[in-house]
């Protein structure tokens, strides 16, 4: 399976 | 010359409303190694302490550090830093964006 990206990971609280 | 040495401030933002109000991006194994604010909202509980910004990186939450944590885990810490009920706030260490 390809690498997650995390890159793009918002959160919002 | 002076080497520019990024400052740390702590601020403490009050749980007075039902949201934080705040979105991050990063984490360990990112291009952005610790948290980034990149969102305030309005009426949350960091908006009304005016004290946090957009750009500023988290060091550490109630004395918890974030290095080394992938972004899933920061946020974990975070909400619930949030959700407890044992303290009525938050201590947020935050590093200005560099100029």
């Amino acid at each position: 399976s390809p690498p997650k990206d995390y890159e793009d990971e918002v959160t919002f609280f | 010359s002076p080497i520019p040495v990024p400052c740390a401030v702590l601020v403490r933002v009050m749980k007075n409303a039902s949201t934080l109000g705040i979105a991050i991006e990063g984490g360990a194994n990112t291009q952005q190694p610790l948290p980034r604010i990149v969102t305030i909202q309005k009426g949350g509980s960091a908006h009304t302490c005016g004290r946090l910004k957009v750009g500023q990186v988290i060091l550490e939450v109630n004395g918890v550090s974030l290095r080394g944590r992938e972004h899933k885990e920061a946020a974990r810490i975070i909400a619930e830093a949030f959700k407890t009920k044992e303290k009525d706030h938050i201590d947020f260490l935050v590093v200005e964006p560099s100029p």
